[in-house]
């Protein structure tokens, strides 16, 4: 473990809580795209069907079942809480999930290192991180007033990305440790994703002004 | 299973 792992890891976790935080304590997701939030909860339900069959270490084990406890969660506060539920923007999340996850599952079954059901089925989740958080960033765009805690949590999701390409740079060099040209593709378009959002980001910081993405 | 096989990443 490295420290660009670790503090990518840390920030993930960060921007999970900063989101339940601001959903259980505020009682709104307003500005939260319920779309982005059950990709991930498919991501990580695909993913870390592993717990079942290897064991790495206690902190993996943990991590994967706050990832999926916490975006569960949230998924279920949107849908079923009744307050939460209420202040969802159903018309402006718009985004369709097929768009997203039949691309990413046909990808996975021309594109991957084993055909085996877990394989694909991480292939798969691999693909569909990249680009859940589009439903995200297009209702972000539309709804023109960001408030704090969502800005704070594409912040966040974004500097996970960014940290974790440090850190297979670092596991490269350091233990000679080679990850999967598919996974690196994944990573790098997941993390230009966030070039834009980070850009205006830095600006609004950098003036003190509000952020604002331009329609 | 295989050392290099295992998925350590989150």
């Amino acid at each position: 473990m490295n420290i660009f792992r670790l503090a990518g890891d840390m920030t993930h976790l960060a921007s999970v809580l900063v989101l339940l935080l601001k959903i259980h304590t505020i009682k709104s997701c307003a500005g939260v795209s319920l779309k982005t939030q059950e990709l991930y909860a498919l991501v990580f339900a695909t993913r870390y069907l592993d717990i079942f069959t290897d064991f790495i270490s206690v902190y993996n084990t943990v991590m994967k079942l706050i990832f999926l406890g916490s975006s569960f969660s949230i998924v279920w506060y949107i849908r079923r809480h009744k307050i939460v539920r209420r202040s969802y923007d159903k018309e402006q999340d718009t985004f369709r999930h097929y768009f997203l996850v039949l691309p990413c599952l046909l990808l996975a079954l021309l594109i991957h290192e084993k055909f085996t059901v877990k394989e694909l089925l991480w292939t798969f989740s691999i693909y569909l991180e990249a680009v859940a958080i589009l439903p995200q960033l297009v209702l972000l765009q539309r709804t023109r007033n960001i408030d704090n805690l969502t800005g704070q949590y594409v912040f966040l999701l974004g500097a996970y990305r960014s940290l974790y390409i440090l850190n297979w740079i670092y596991r490269y060099f350091t233990e000679r440790h080679f990850v999967h040209w598919i996974t690196w593709i994944a990573g790098l378009v997941q993390t230009l994703l966030y070039a834009d959002f980070f850009y205006y980001y830095f600006e609004s910081w950098k003036n003190n002004v509000k952020l604002q993405l331009p329609a | 299973i295989d050392q290099k096989d295992q998925k350590d990443e989150l």
